[in-house]
């Protein structure tokens, strides 16, 4: 555990006397350690321990009687900084979600869980089956659906006039907010990233929403950078929270795009979603 | 004279940001750079990268075409993993290939959790020309498993493929009933081997050495599928995998189609982690 790792670098330290810059450097290689475990990339990680190395070199942590605890502080509190700050208070209702993201993210699973989170904040939400790749995509979202009894639209054409005509049904039929389920796909996949970003040029919806698996590695850079190019992100979703991920994704996601985390995912059930908060995921990511 | 410093920090770094970005992870990355310095003292003209992949190469377990195994004798293949983690598709793509080589194929619907977990399969079972033994959702998967088997002795099908539900191995209850399913089939399986086959979506980071972890721990693990090595994900976690447990990944997933599957090529994913 880094806490116990960085106390036992400061107790020889004291033995030694005084503390140098060649100590803060066998600290900040711990710290590099353990976020690495945690899956923050190692782009992040560096300009991370920049910044805490910075804050650490001041006098005040140098002559400081208990530096190792000035360094954690510093430590924690730059990841809850660069994992969002406070916590987002709420939006009111969307007009229209759109949920996007890689292969097995989560993505239809968290269309049931914020329709009944809206819902219980005054919505009448509308599930939208836009995946008409996957085997049974659609069946899944209509027996989500059934069983939060929240209507599922769905409709045998593309899946940007689905988006489309959907949009439509719900203003006759003042629904909101429309939950569009997207497939998933490969952000190296140019014909569907092309479909992707028609599909937001289309509709406008007011959240796009990255649903990304809190245990993705190094590749969370990639996935964030390439899917903000084509949409304008407006949160990002981390699921399968209730594992032992550490979630490092998460910051290298946030550092890279700038989008929020707006949501954890915490089970499989739809009432199993949760706000971010930053504070709890910097203590997770350290360990 | 060549010192390994003036020659090699900058390739080394190279090679480190490769290993990272890669999944590899720190502890396996530092492991693997410190035998590169070692072996590079000893053979000062040897390439870097080709110590690097020949260390790599050394951790992997040998490989061996894990469908030629299948092709001898009756098998059960039980299919595991965290959720999303790609099960549904590789069974489809694995009955595939198993059929088209001669044998005969079902699939058993042993996910009775998720929405529409059944009908997935059977439009896979459809699609590859493949029987799904399935019973209702929320039905008792070891019944189902039972079931298959009841069947598959029955028809003398030469191979079944037992599909679960995804489940995260920190869930006790949800570990319990996997091993459930495996005593069900191991009581019932007579002349079947049991083939135990973890799925792993290259995404995954660090934690997929956890998962490997448990569900060994649990249902000892006679291979791996990785998933999803179609995107820009290397799946270097397998490394640490096969360097801690021994598992050896046997095969590939390579997109969502039917025919996007291969049996693992360590040399190919080895040089695959420097593009
Ligand atoms: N434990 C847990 N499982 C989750 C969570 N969110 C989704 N899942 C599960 O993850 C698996 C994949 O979920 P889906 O909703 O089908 O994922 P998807 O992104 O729609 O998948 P594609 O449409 O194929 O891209 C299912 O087994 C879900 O039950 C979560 O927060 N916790
Ligand atoms: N690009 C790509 N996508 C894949 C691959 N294998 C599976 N997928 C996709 O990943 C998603 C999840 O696949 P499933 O087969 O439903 O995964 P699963 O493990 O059965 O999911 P659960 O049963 O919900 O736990 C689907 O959208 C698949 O098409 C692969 O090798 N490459
Ligand atoms: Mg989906
Ligand atoms: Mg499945």
């Amino acid at each position: 555990v880094l806490t116990q790792k960085i106390q036992n670098i400061f107790d020889r330290i004291k033995r030694r006397g005084k503390l140098s810059e060649a100590d803060i450097q066998e600290v900040l290689r711990e710290i590099r350690i353990t976020l690495l475990e945690a899956d923050v990339n190692y782009k992040v990680v560096k300009d991370f321990l920049e910044k805490v190395k910075e804050k650490a070199l001041q006098e005040s942590v140098l002559k400081s009687i208990s530096p190792s605890e000035q360094i954690l502080k510093i430590i924690y509190e730059e990841l809850t900084s660069m994992l969002g700050g406070e916590v987002k208070t709420d939006k009111g209702l969307p007009s229209v979600i759109m949920l996007i993201g890689l292969q097995g993210s989560g993505k239809t699973t968290t269309a049931g869980k914020l329709a009944v989170y809206y819902r219980k904040r005054q919505g009448r939400p509308l599930l939208v089956a836009c995946d008409t790749r996957r085997p049974a995509a659609i069946q899944q979202l209509e027996v989500i659906g059934n069983s939060i009894n929240v209507p599922v639209y769905k409709e045998n054409t593309d899946p940007i006039s689905i988006a489309v005509n959907a949009v439509k049904f719900a203003k006759e039929k003042v629904y909101m907010p429309v939950i569009l389920d997207t497939s998933g796909r490969l952000h190296i996949d140019e014909d569907l990233m092309d479909e992707l970003r028609k599909t937001y040029e289309s509709v406008k919806p007011q959240e796009v929403f990255l649903v990304v698996d809190a245990m993705t590695g190094q590749d969370a850079v990639n996935i964030g950078e390439s899917f903000a190019k084509v949409v304008p992100l407006t949160g990002i979703i981390l699921t399968k929270m209730d594992g032992d991920a550490r979630g490092g994704s998460a910051l290298s996601m946030r550092a890279v795009t700038g989008v929020p985390i707006v949501f954890i995912g915490v089970g499989e059930k739809f009432d199993a979603i949760e706000p971010f908060y930053p504070d709890r995921i910097a203590s997770r990511i350290l360990g | 004279k060549r010192s390994f410093s003036n020659v090699s920090a900058e390739h080394l770094e190279e090679l480190e940001i490769a290993l990272l970005s890669a999944d590899v992870g720190p502890k396996t990355t530092e492991r693997l750079l410190e035998e590169v310095k070692t072996k590079w003292k000893l053979s000062p003209d040897e390439r870097l990268s080709i110590l690097l992949k020949n260390s790599i190469t050394s951790l992997l377990p040998p490989s061996f075409n894990v469908i030629d195994r299948f092709l001898q004798g009756k098998w059960v293949i039980l299919v595991i993993g965290v959720n999303g983690s790609g099960k549904t598709t590789t069974i489809g793509k694995l009955g595939k290939i198993l059929r088209d080589r001669g044998k005969s194929v079902i699939f058993v619907a042993g996910d009775t959790f998720r929405a529409a977990a059944i009908e997935q399969l059977e439009i896979w079972g459809e699609r590859v020309g493949i029987p799904v033994i399935k019973h209702r959702e929320g039905a008792d998967p070891g019944a189902v498993a039972f079931d298959g088997l009841k069947s598959a002795k029955a028809r003398g099908i030469d191979i079944v493929i037992v599909d679960t539900a995804g489940r995260l191995h920190t869930k006790y209850n949800l570990m319990e009933e996997l091993k459930k399913v495996k005593r069900v089939i191991e009581r019932e399986r007579e002349d079947y081997q049991l083939y135990t086959l973890l799925v792993i979506d290259a995404t995954t980071g660090q934690n997929a050495i956890n998962q490997a972890r448990m569900f060994n721990e649990s249902l000892n693990i006679d291979g791996i599928a990785i998933t999803k090595l179609d995107g820009t994900a290397k799946g270097g976690v397998i490394i640490s995998i096969a360097s801690e447990l021994k598992i050896p990944v046997v095969l590939v997933g390579v997109g969502e189609g039917v025919e996007d599957m291969q049996g693992f090529n360590s040399k190919e994913f080895v040089d695959a982690l420097f593009w």
